[in-house]
């Protein structure tokens, strides 16, 4: 069966943890079950990012925040060493 | 600016820096000189001196390189992550990695090496990341024309905060970013663009989309970089569905993104005595385009293309209430919004008077 194309929204959920985890320390998370427990850091995290770039602080995956997150960059942390 | 946690900084300011390899896209001696250009930024507002080596060890080694290259940050293909640097230290401290996969133009083509170089610099002296979108430090990239880039004043600042000032008699100073909640916020020009409104501040413009509450604020050369600083006026011509923009004598025409051929034009095509050498503020009007300098204004035709007669006219005659001059103006709804120091008064065309004066940065959402 062909490889079921990743929904936008998997897409968008893969962009903003790739760009926590690399630029504002979001832990690793391989297993799933995991990753629900850190839905609240993932908030956290995206505030502190939203806060950084001067966005709208919803802790949402808004599209403002999507925007920032595709622009070309450093690639030193933005916060922690 | 921040500093990098810990504030790591060099015990010794007679520092060196080595070119360990070099990238195709561009020739060895424009990396050679866009690199030693990079750090004269930083040793003109420091006293730190920073000289090449040819080989052996250095403080700040300098290479491409692509994917994983064994520092336990690979890069990430074209785009994305652009370079990383190393705090100060030794070892890997200091040093700078380019992606190598990247396109590195010495042009305003995405991404010009000088300032990448620069910015990463910045983390190889103790710089971490700045919050303000104009500082070198700022983490996404944006084009400056390297030729007349000054470095921002929150870098000066970040880098006088490690090192202590510069060792001459006058400390160097950088442009500011404009704050939009600064109650003195004034405009130099202001244009309406396809439904959206564009506020012109030095080498930067708000942009207010009616449908998003947040005003993005950017650097002209992000969308235009060929496009000068300090743009004086502005005005949208609906017909042709393009913005003109004016500084001194010269004026160019946008369409989007993109700069038409054949610009900058004199304002002589205009039909403007040779006496007027700026234009404080521009706005059209069905069919009229009106363009105001000092106490005057003149009004133009757009079909004829030509200035229509017994213009230029005194603008209190004609918009009373308006004071002499005015810094930016733009027409939407038959309303023309004047923007004269902190303050902007909305002349209603159709009454022929002011309806409401209010503060400038009320249209930053402030």
């Amino acid at each position: 069966f062909p490889v079921p194309s990743e929904s936008p929204e998997e897409k968008n959920i893969k962009i903003v943890q790739d760009y926590l985890e690399k630029f504002y320390q979001l832990p690793k998370y391989r297993h799933p079950s995991e990753r629900k427990k850190s839905a609240s850091v993932i908030v956290e995290k995206l505030k502190e990012m939203q806060r950084f770039f001067g966005l709208n602080v919803t802790g949402k995956q808004d599209e403002e925040t999507l925007k920032t997150m595709q622009k070309p960059r450093c690639g030193v942390p933005d916060s922690g060493n | 600016f921040m500093l990098t946690p810990g504030h790591p900084k060099w015990k010794h300011t007679n520092l060196t820096y080595r070119i360990i390899n070099q990238t195709t896209n561009l020739t060895n001696d424009v990396v050679e000189r866009y690199i030693e250009e990079a750090f004269q930024l930083w040793k003109n507002a420091s006293s730190l001196n920073i000289t090449r080596v040819l080989q052996g060890e250095a403080d700040i080694k300098i290479a491409f390189f692509q994917r994983d290259h064994g520092d336990n940050s690979p890069f990430d293909g074209p785009n994305g992550i652009l370079a990383h640097a190393f705090q100060p230290g030794p070892g890997i401290g200091g040093d700078v990695h380019f992606d190598a996969e990247e396109m590195w133009t010495n042009t305003s083509k995405d991404y010009n090496l000088y300032l990448v170089a620069a910015h990463e610099f910045g983390h190889s002296l103790g710089l971490s990341h700045s919050t303000d979108p104009g500082a070198l430090m700022y983490p996404t990239y944006s084009f400056h024309e390297p030729s007349t880039y000054v470095l921002p004043q929150d870098d000066i600042n970040g880098i006088q905060a490690i090192y202590g000032p510069a060792d001459r008699p006058v400390q160097p100073t950088g442009p500011t970013t404009p704050t939009a909640c600064d109650p003195r916020l004034t405009f130099d020009a202001v244009t309406t663009l396809r439904g959206e409104i564009l506020f012109f501040k030095d080498k930067y413009f708000w942009r207010k989309h009616p449908q998003v509450r947040r005003v993005e604020l950017n650097f002209i050369s992000l969308f235009w970089p060929t496009l000068p600083d300090g743009i004086q006026a502005a005005y949208e011509d609906f017909y042709r569905d393009v913005v003109i923009v004016f500084k001194g004598k010269q004026y160019w025409a946008l369409s989007g993104y993109d700069i038409q051929q054949g610009y900058p034009k004199d304002i002589l095509n205009y039909g403007f005595p040779s006496s007027v050498h700026a234009i404080d503020a521009a706005a059209s009007y069905r069919g009229k385009t009106y363009f105001f300098v000092n106490n005057q204004f003149w009004r133009y035709d757009d079909q004829r293309q030509s200035m229509d007669p017994g213009y230029p006219k005194s603008i209190a005659s004609t918009f009373q209430g308006i004071g002499s001059r005015v810094d930016a103006v733009f027409q939407r709804d038959d309303v023309f919004f004047f923007f004269s120091g902190p303050i902007h008064y909305a002349f209603d065309f159709r009454y022929q008077r002011i309806t409401k004066v209010e503060r400038n940065n009320r249209w930053l959402n402030c």
